[in-house]
């Protein structure tokens, strides 16, 4: 028995790396750590069994609800350059190939070729796009994408904002004016609020989401960029402080690059 | 904080005492932690944490001296030491074409960074920026906005990035342009048929300076995108974006100590004024506080 419990230490000591080099937090490591050894004591399966379990039951149910008959409005936003835009452009194309009819919203109206990029996109998916041409403010497309979108009876509204830190207060702000007129001009829409997240991202990510989520609250995550070889292991150091899900993972640069979160493959590939 | 923890830890180290095995444990411990969190890489931790150990260990503590500031000392040097010396960056060599390469992930900063690097050597030289992206939707647009709006001329075809880049020396050449700055697309290490485009580029237009454009938030996986992009390109430096956000930037550590190349330049914001040199003593502080 001695020998048994030698042989679970080396398996700790290597899932603990794993876990970190997967860019899990040192506290959630060690949190699953932690659980795993209480489990140890009652449950005489394979350890890395009992470790997939343990995260699995740490990482929230999908909880999306984008049904059509009613206007769903989803709400993307997060840190530059994670893939919001892109991100926009498969779940436009994943939903309207559900027979969903769409509106895009430009709300991205600062950065360069921001709006020509979205335009390139809602092209190629074929749904219709709200922008404005020339200078304008987020708030004012979000207005005329939600009047749009009503009187045209689409399905679903998606809107794309200009990526921000989260540690820019005016950026913050902003975005919480931007949610307000989306609460309370589309009263009777179901809304969602999206963080993309980049799965290459490290520990930041966790003060990115609880920024986020503070000020505008997070309904789920688009983990972007999981083709990558980073593992994508915040998501579980979020699921585990703000019980947040993934939602949908980006798997590439196109289209079809989109695919439903699965925890049980997610988890697969930690240890791979 | 991590000051006050390593005050803790040597609380009962007296006078003339050795800095020995035993109360260095919880000391290394906190630094471990620390480093981890603030995304430098594990097994760069393991190697800093086993050199402050040998380093520290045996360190006679002098009536005088505070221990904490001594450890705090080693730790401090240690992480200049893995920073590398200053890094004297890139400069324009007078009465030649520089040629400057950007490369990097997808979203970490290499379009944006291409404007700011053409400001920052406005009054030393004549930029030309050159759009190399031919697949990210509105990729060239997005650059042509950049160029135009801060006056600088801007070049890009309907042709494969080599030729773009390959005419683009020539069109510098012809228009008194000493320094081109290419931006390409953003590429997963992993992508040999876009790694080798690269090479392609290099092997084409023989750049004078090959940045390697990473974002500040970076985790664990940087090491070896860093590692691949160097093998691919042997790269001159890098140049760590969004240095403006809470990230603690482990990353510039376990690039510098995986690749041996240094952080040059620095993106400090979405303005092309945002750049900036990189000093190694700003990680220092904002690694361990
Ligand atoms: N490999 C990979 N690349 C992706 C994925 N999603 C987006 N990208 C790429 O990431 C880069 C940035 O994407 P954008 O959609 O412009 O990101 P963004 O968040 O809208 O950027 P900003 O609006 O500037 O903040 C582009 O090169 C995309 O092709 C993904 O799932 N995998
Ligand atoms: N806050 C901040 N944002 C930055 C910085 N550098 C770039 N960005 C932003 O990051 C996002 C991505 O920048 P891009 O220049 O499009 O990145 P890229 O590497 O060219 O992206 P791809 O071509 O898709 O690979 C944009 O929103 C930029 O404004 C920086 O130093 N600070
Ligand atoms: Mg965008
Ligand atoms: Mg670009």
């Amino acid at each position: 028995n001695l020998f048994k419990s030698d042989i679970t230490e080396e398996i700790i000591e290597k899932i603990e790396e794993d876990l970190i080099l997967s860019d899990v937090s040192v506290d959630t490591t060690l949190k699953i750590i932690k659980r795993f050894r209480e489990e140890r004591k009652k449950n005489s399966r394979e350890p890395i069994e009992i470790f997939k379990n343990i995260i699995e039951e740490i990482m929230p149910d999908n909880n999306l609800k984008i049904e059509k008959g009613r206007l769903n409005i989803i709400f993307v936003f997060g840190v530059n350059g994670v893939g919001k835009t892109t991100t926009i452009a498969k779940l436009a194309k994943f939903y309207k190939d559900q027979g969903f009819s769409i509106t895009l919203a430009a709300a991205d109206t600062y950065r360069s070729g921001a709006v020509d990029q979205i335009s390139v996109w809602a092209e190629r998916v074929g749904v219709h796009l709200v922008k404005h041409e020339g200078k304008s403010k987020p708030s004012a497309v979000i207005f005329d994408a939600i009047d749009s979108a009503i009187a045209r009876e689409r399905d679903l509204l998606i809107v794309d904002t200009a990526g921000r830190l989260h540690n820019r207060e005016n950026l913050i702000q902003e975005l919480e004016k931007l949610n307000k007129i989306l609460k309370t001009k589309a009263q009777d829409a179901y809304k969602y609020n999206l963080l993309v997240l980049d799965a290459t991202t490290g520990q930041n990510a966790l003060q990115q989401a609880k920024t986020f989520s503070e000020h505008i609250g997070i309904d789920g995550i688009f983990l972007s960029k999981i083709d990558s070889t980073a593992k994508g292991g915040i998501a579980i150091t979020i699921a585990n402080e703000l019980k947040i899900p993934v939602v949908f993972v980006g798997t590439g640069e196109k289209l079809d690059d989109i695919e439903d979160f699965d925890k049980k493959d997610f988890v697969e590939s930690i240890f791979e | 904080r991590l000051q006050e923890k390593i005050k803790d830890v040597f609380r009962n180290l007296s006078g003339s005492g050795k800095i020995s095995e035993k109360n260095i444990e919880d000391g290394i411990r906190e630094i471990k932690l620390a480093l981890l969190e603030a995304d430098v890489n594990y097994k760069v931790v393991k190697e800093f944490v086993d050199e402050i150990k040998r380093e520290s260990i045996g360190q006679k503590v002098i009536s005088n001296v505070n221990p904490v500031d001594l450890f705090y000392k080693i730790v401090y040097e240690k992480i200049k030491e893995y920073l590398g010396p200053e890094n004297k960056g890139f400069d324009i060599k007078p009465g030649k074409t520089n040629i400057v390469m950007l490369v990097g992930l997808q979203g970490s900063g290499k379009t944006t960074t291409a404007a700011k690097l053409a400001y920052f050597f406005k009054d030393k030289a004549s930029p030309l920026i050159v759009g190399a992206d031919i697949y990210r939707p509105a990729a060239k647009e997005q650059l042509r906005n950049l160029a135009v709006s801060n006056n600088f001329a801007f070049y890009t075809e309907d042709k494969d990035p080599v030729t773009i880049c390959k005419n683009a020396i020539n069109y510098a050449k012809k228009n008194l342009h000493n320094l081109v700055i290419l931006d390409t697309a953003g590429r997963l290490h992993i992508d040999n048929e876009l790694m080798k485009e690269l090479v392609d580029i290099k092997k084409a237009v023989l750049p004078d300076y090959i940045f390697f454009v990473a974002d500040a938030m970076v985790g664990q996986s940087i090491v070896d995108v860093a590692k691949s992009f160097d093998e691919h390109l042997d790269i001159n430096g890098v140049i760590l974006t969004k240095f403006d956000s809470d990230a603690k930037g482990g990353a510039t550590l376990s690039i510098k100590k995986v690749t041996g190349k240094s952080i040059s330049f620095i993106g400090v914001g979405e303005k092309i004024q945002d750049f900036e040199v990189f000093y190694p003593e700003r990680i220092a502080s904002r690694l361990i506080g």
